[in-house]
């Protein structure tokens, strides 16, 4: 089955949309065969792509609602081995309607089951919340990669979401595991953003002997820098390799899918 | 009554918060008394100020579920004249509980009138969604506030805003007006952020005429510069006054705060 990655964070702007864009868009560069998932009703990850889904296409809403509805029906192949199931505002609807259903934290898991065999790669954009839509990128995903600001006001947003992941490998996906923590929007000048570095490297190895989704868990090398190109390419549906192939944001997105591909195919 | 303010973007991360905490305590320092509302359960704007509250003591999550209660027991004051009704975690099954109740959108508005006689400017911070909580905020204010970045995307976020604002307009509250936006993390150096500010200045001006609750809305002068003093003050609970008081973003704060003062107190 494909590596199923959850991007997950649920303090707003952090660079979940901005990671797994340019991540997918990096391993895809490469080679890869990827499917990005656009769980966040402001359906950012299909803007920053440029893409629009044809008029009366299935989507991701209907996809979670209805369980009969062919899934490639909804998949857009945006570039050469880079895949997108888009969001749309319906998807805004979906946190309340799925509420009510039994298997209702099970069904992006379901929907991702039928595309198993034609990417080997998947990422999950979520939206800036716990709720119902980020369960599911929960149960569906082996892999949770935590895109954060090196604050320290970041380190207790962490602590509440590997709370919830705690809960969910519990009760829903015990095989889950926390892969580690991309540092987004790094500025390395400040001794603020280095203790903060210091402090999450710290805490991942003091959990290394736990028995804890997050035992492997590490801070991502290199950081991505703040890189003004990074924040301009959403704006002309392109990722930061076709926008400024030369931008230290291109640079360091490519060093984060060559140390992915170095930990998930090295066998 | 008071000034009341919902400080609104359902995009993550653009500076509600930080402009809610630093234009409160401009405004406190000046010698206005001011409440602020922390509606969002990831309760960032009591964590930036240091707030904790009593153990047993009413949080808002309580006051909204709970009409009987006081709302003056869950009332802390942060600084001298600085108000506020602090969240909780709690207040995230807030958005699903209220969303059974018939009035469910006029909760926070019943809570704010009783404390309607102690504070001159109500601000409240609102979660990155379009949610219960968010509506109750824009229920209850006379005034919306649009925190935001100078990005292209950000406009389109801007467009979803101003269509729910138009729906709480029409069938909930047609006193609530667009005051307008403050631009956050301004970069004023690169043409895509002066581009983006002529295209919101542009819209702006054409509404002039329109019968919209956006017809008096500017984007305030000056923009609050991207100043790293502004990023890490929230790390120790305080103010950017408190922390950087010579800083750029406690200028750019301070003369915010007098712009309001004079747009809403000249009569
Ligand atoms: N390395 C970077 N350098 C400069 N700007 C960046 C960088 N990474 C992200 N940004 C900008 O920061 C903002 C927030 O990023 P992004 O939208 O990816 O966060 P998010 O966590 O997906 O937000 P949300 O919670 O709203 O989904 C965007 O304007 C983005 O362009
Ligand atoms: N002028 C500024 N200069 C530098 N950093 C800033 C500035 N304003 C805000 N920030 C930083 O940007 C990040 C997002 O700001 P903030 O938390 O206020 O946004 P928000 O809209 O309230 O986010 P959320 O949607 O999660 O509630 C924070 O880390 C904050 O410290
Ligand atoms: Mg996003
Ligand atoms: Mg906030």
């Amino acid at each position: 089955p494909p590596r199923t990655i959850a991007m997950i964070n649920q303090k707003g702007g952090v660079g979940k949309t901005t990671t797994t864009v340019n991540l997918a868009a990096a391993l895809a560069r490469k080679g890869r065969r990827v499917l990005i998932v656009d769980l966040d009703p402001q359906a950012h990850a299909s803007l920053h792509l440029g893409v629009e889904p044809e008029p009366g296409s299935a989507s991701l809403y209907d996809l979670l609602l209805d369980p009969t509805i062919e899934p490639a029906e909804a998949l857009i192949e945006a570039r050469d081995g880079l895949f997108i199931l888009p969001s749309d505002t319906d998807l805004a609807a979906a946190e309340s309607e799925l509420g009510a259903l039994p298997d209702r934290h099970m069904r992006l898991a379901r929907v991702l089951e039928r595309l198993h065999d034609r990417v080997e790669y998947v990422l999950i954009d979520c939206p800036p919340s716990l709720g119902m839509l980020t369960i599911n990128a929960l149960v569906a995903a082996g892999d949770v990669i935590i895109p954060m600001q090196a604050q320290f006001l970041a380190l207790q947003g962490v602590g509440k979401l590997l709370e919830t992941i705690t809960l969910v490998t519990q009760n829903l996906n015990p095989a889950l595991r926390v892969a580690g923590v991309v540092l987004c929007m790094f500025d390395g000048k400040t001794t603020h953003a280095q203790e903060v570095v210091a402090d999450l490297e710290a805490f991942f190895s003091e959990q290394r002997d736990e028995a804890s989704p997050w035992r492997y868990a590490r801070v991502y090398q290199p950081p991505i820098r703040r890189n003004v190109k990074v924040a301009e390419c959403p704006s002309f549906g392109q990722s930061i390799f076709e926008y400024a192939p030369t931008a230290a944001g291109a640079q360091d997105y490519a060093r984060l899918a060559d140390e992915l591909i170095r930990e998930w195919e090295a066998w």
